[in-house]
């Protein structure tokens, strides 16, 4: 359902360019769970903001569902990003004057014009165990772990098809850590597409297939044997 | 060195007070290695915050050299704050408009009032894998593991007596990860206080002594058989 062709990336620096993604194509099918591990630096993040399109390539195609999205419109662009394709970023990305509650409510709200009353915040919130009082909490008045939670809460909001994750468990404690991927591998076995970008060769041991990034480049790409 | 005597730190919200911490008593030798552990919530960077004074207590008394933080003068605090004590920051607080480099070298620029020629903030990104261009990047062009080792470069860069590193290896790759650890290890036997906040029970096992926190209060204090 994903597929980059021949995917570069440069960051063009006042010391210097950085080539942060060199040359990568690959191909994701509908429902797979891929873990994408490197060393810190290798282009995971970058990698996984193109997946997401949430940035642009120097050079290369991104195809999502059989179709580039050099030749989607805004409004599917939008669709993809709001209701396909579910994000969640390596530093959270919550937005500091709204709570808990509002964060993970806030995509809820840009989909459907209206606030959530159907108690599928609540309901999420609770699942990555932020209880009703928490959720009333500004992210500076979470903990780095509680942040964590709350940004995997909101990528879940819209139900989307594909998920991103960079780094899910990344503040979390074991236990926590396996609520979690429980979560994450019940929405793929549900058919969900789920792609998670980890340090954790224990996490990258769970998923269907390992892809390997170093310098930019893709060195592996291994189906696991279950 | 350092010693808790029934600290308990509230932070009043108005959707009700959260008691973070509750009555916790601990002392850590000069040059011990301490592992702090507990799920994600329990109050483990609220403890670090209280250990190296960036925080008040709503009660109890921290001890640093066997003085009370409250009957030190402000010259006395500054120095324990810039100089005896090194902070790794869980979300790495680094200055977003400063380069890497600026970055390290902010706390030295503070207490010798100058700018480095000694080679002394190149050599501590050199030693955290961070070479002389990468060093130039502002921290938004950074990954996150890049980031998280401009931090681990910063707190050292005032050869602190102490050292309390907030999951120092949340963002790194194992290889990444075992170098951070040999490095602060490596420090600890030279005499420095080594306080670690860790999901990572690989790095707890390291340590001379592991303290558990559940809830805002200290559940186990065990000394690590070897
Ligand atoms: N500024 C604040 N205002 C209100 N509550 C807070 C604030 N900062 C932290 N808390 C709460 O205090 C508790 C302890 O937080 P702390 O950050 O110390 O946890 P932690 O053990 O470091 O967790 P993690 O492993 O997730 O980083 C949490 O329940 C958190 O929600
Ligand atoms: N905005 C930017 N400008 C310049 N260089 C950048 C920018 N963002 C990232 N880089 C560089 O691109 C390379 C890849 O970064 P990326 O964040 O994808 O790494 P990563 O594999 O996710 O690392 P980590 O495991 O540490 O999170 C790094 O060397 C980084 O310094
Ligand atoms: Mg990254
Ligand atoms: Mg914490």
């Amino acid at each position: 359902v994903v597929r980059l062709e021949n995917i570069s990336k440069i960051y063009p620096l006042l010391s210097g360019d950085v080539l942060a993604l060199n040359n990568i194509s690959l191909s994701i099918k509908t429902g797979e769970f891929v873990a994408i591990i490197g060393p810190s630096g290798s282009g995971k993040s970058t990698l996984l903001n193109q997946l997401g399109c949430l940035d642009v390539p120097t050079s290369g195609d991104l195809k999502i569902g059989g179709k580039s999205i050099t030749q989607m419109s805004d409004s599917e662009l939008t669709h993809l990003r709001l209701i396909m394709i579910g994000f969640i970023f390596q530093k959270f990305n919550l937005l500091p004057l709204l709570s808990a509650y509002e964060n993970v409510e806030y995509p809820y709200t840009l989909k459907y014009r209206k606030r959530d009353t159907s108690g599928r915040v609540t309901k999420l919130l609770d699942m990555v165990g932020i209880n009703e009082d928490l959720a009333k909490h500004k992210p500076s008045e979470l903990s780095g772990g509680q942040q964590q939670r709350v940004a995997i809460a909101r990528s879940l909001v819209n139900n989307p098809k594909i998920l991103l994750c960079d780094e899910p468990t990344g503040n979390l404690d074991s236990k926590t850590g396996v609520l979690v991927m429980n979560m994450l591998k019940k929405l793929n076995s549900k058919g969900k597409t789920l792609i998670i970008v980890t340090h954790d060769p224990g996490i990258a041991a769970q998923a269907d297939r390992t892809i390997t990034i170093r310098d930019g480049e893709l060195v592996a790409d291994v189906v696991n044997n279950q």
